[in-house]
């Protein structure tokens, strides 16, 4: 039973079963209205508290500690299949406040707030003193590396021209001097050699999107890039996008279903 | 901030409700 504080709250345990689906709702939606970077996860209910909602039902108000996956929010990929980012790779975590309605079963977010910051550089470097730490997205090595990235795919992508979106992470390694690099990719209407101007290729009404990986090792006189890219399919434009900040709510009980066919992999 | 810890007279450890278990690593 709820634990009566007389403050006009209750407390639940954090790990109670309602307070786990008040959570992972949470999580949900903040998956769906994340723009840019990778999915969160789940790590902790640090805080609940139960508030009576007149007429009905009852408010969840949580406290969460979120943890960032290796999944990219444009990836299709269920939360459940994506990896934690491990400590060791300098990863970031949430801290997030939620109001989330239970009525009739049903859980609905009524408020979101997160705010995500990368562990510290010390935590990271008392797991793994040689680790390299999260770099500058205007680091010259990272645009560099990107920008041969991005060469290098759409030369060996002999079609539709791959225009950038947004570099995700990036990190550069101490000799052999290394910069490691994620960044997300979009299908504009040029084509490859038809792509003379970039700054006129425009991203297709139904977007297409791709995640890529990449590395540049310099050795001496050399350097040696590698990169490798998902494109996931085709994405319908949403009816209308909130570019300020989440909706009011969300039915959960109504997802948006997954593509139908598993991302194609070019590299 | 005050809780109560339970019906009057009830008698056990007191239930340690929050923060919930760690899922992944605690950072």
């Amino acid at each position: 039973a709820p634990h009566a504080t007389g403050l006009g709250f209750s407390e639940v345990a954090c790990d109670s079963p309602d307070a786990e689906q008040a959570a992972l709702t949470a999580v949900d939606y903040l998956n769906q209205h994340l723009q840019r970077g990778f999915k969160h996860t789940l790590n902790q209910v640090d805080k609940v508290k139960v508030w009576p909602r007149r007429p009905f039902g009852e408010v969840y108000e949580l406290e969460l500690d979120t943890l960032e996956t290796t999944c990219h929010v444009l990836d299709p990929t269920p939360l459940a299949n994506c990896s934690v980012r491990q400590l060791v790779d300098h990863a970031v975590e949430g801290d997030c406040d939620f109001h989330v309605l239970k009525q009739d079963g049903q859980f609905t977010v009524m408020h979101a707030q997160c705010h995500s910051n990368p562990d510290s550089a010390e935590d990271v470097q008392k797991v793994c003193p040689t680790c390299a730490l999260l770099a500058s997205f205007n680091d010259s090595r990272v645009v560099n590396t990107v920008n041969a990235a991005l060469n290098a795919f759409n030369e060996r992508n002999n079609g539709t021209y791959f225009k950038m979106v947004e570099i995700s992470r990036a990190q550069n390694t101490p000799p052999p001097v290394s910069t490691f690099v994620e960044f997300v990719v979009a299908a504009t209407d040029c084509t490859v050699q038809g792509a003379a101007d970039p700054t006129k290729c425009n991203l297709l009404a139904e977007k297409q999107y791709g995640f890529c990986k990449a590395s540049l090792v310099r050795r001496l006189e050399d350097e040696e890039l590698s990169v490798t890219c998902k494109v996931f399919q085709k994405q319908p434009q949403p009816a209308s996008v909130d570019a300020a900040g989440p909706a009011p709510a969300v039915d959960q009980a109504a997802p948006p279903a997954p593509p139908a066919n598993p991302p194609a992999s070019l590299l | 901030k005050v809780v109560q810890s339970g019906p009057a007279g009830a008698a056990g450890p007191a239930v340690r409700l929050c923060p919930g278990r760690v899922r992944h690593f605690r950072i």
